[in-house]
């Protein structure tokens, strides 16, 4: 059900 | 060096145990602030992120910046050897290649000590930015572990929705379906129980159910849990552990169908 997402994206690297 | 006194093994024993399933490898970062972790799980969807600020532990001493590279299952078997209510103590030179725990028992004369070999981890570490959450939601631990084991029986995925009405946990399955809907309540007598809602916004968002039971094993840390979502942002389930330390964990969403 549904595409699962990564959580990377919506953190920039440091 | 590092030199830091937990009052509690349990502390450092439910961390653990909260997050050995989500991530096998981490480093743990020690400075003068206290100690930190943070790992996303395998597949890069969860990220798990702790706090454990000096304030916990009575002393603390960390002099400068040390990456403690930790096997989590080899940790869990040592810390095995504590006893809850053992005063423990980490131990570890500027560039260690061990850990030293020791492990003391305020009742009897007993001490032990182990020492855990470290591993170097090169971890991508990302920046999480201070963010407004459209939703907050404050609410007992085992109710939202209850929540999400009785739709899981049910469902891989769970639609969160926070409106003006509530916070509704809704699934599909193959079985069927099933919803549990959340509305402020405040409890006098047991304040533990209070459930608070605060929204700025509507949310409407779709989760795994897998990720959200693997976080309630934190429920040990915190008789409360505080939920927080915002439209297309991963959620944040926070349990505070004590002082300001805190075990957060953040959950990539699912869309479409």
């Amino acid at each position: 059900t549904g595409k699962q997402l990564k959580i990377c994206p919506y953190y920039a690297s440091r | 060096m590092l030199e830091a006194r937990l009052e509690q093994a349990s502390i450092l024993k439910k961390v653990v145990d909260a997050i050995k399933d989500l991530v096998q490898d981490c480093n743990f970062d020690c400075n003068d602030s206290g100690i930190a972790l943070q790992a996303m799980d395998n597949s890069h969807v969860a990220l798990v992120s702790m706090m454990l600020k000096t304030e916990t532990f009575s002393p603390f001493r960390c002099d400068r910046n040390i990456a403690l590279g930790v096997n989590l299952t080899s940790l869990t078997k040592v810390l095995r050897a504590a006893q809850n209510e053992d005063i423990l103590t980490l131990k570890a030179e500027d560039a260690p290649d061990v850990l030293n725990l020791v492990f003391e028992s305020s009742e009897n004369d007993r001490i032990s000590e182990y020492d855990l070999k470290l591993m170097d981890i090169d971890q991508e570490h990302l920046g999480i930015p201070d963010t407004e959450y459209a939703a907050t939601i404050s609410m007992p631990s085992a109710e939202f572990k209850r929540i999400t084991t009785d739709l899981m029986a049910m469902s891989e995925s769970v639609n969160i929705e926070a409106s003006k009405d509530g916070v509704k946990f809704s699934c599909q399955g193959d079985i069927g379906n099933g919803s549990i809907t959340l509305r402020q309540h405040t409890n006098v007598d047991k304040p533990a129980e209070n459930i608070e809602i605060e929204l700025s916004e509507p949310v409407s968002l779709t989760f795994s159910l897998k990720y959200l039971v693997n976080f309630c094993k934190a429920s040990a840390l915190s008789s409360t849990v505080k939920i927080c979502l915002s439209n297309e942002v991963p959620l944040l389930v926070e349990y505070n552990i004590s002082a300001s330390s805190y075990l957060r964990f953040y959950l990539a969403p699912k869309i479409g169908d």
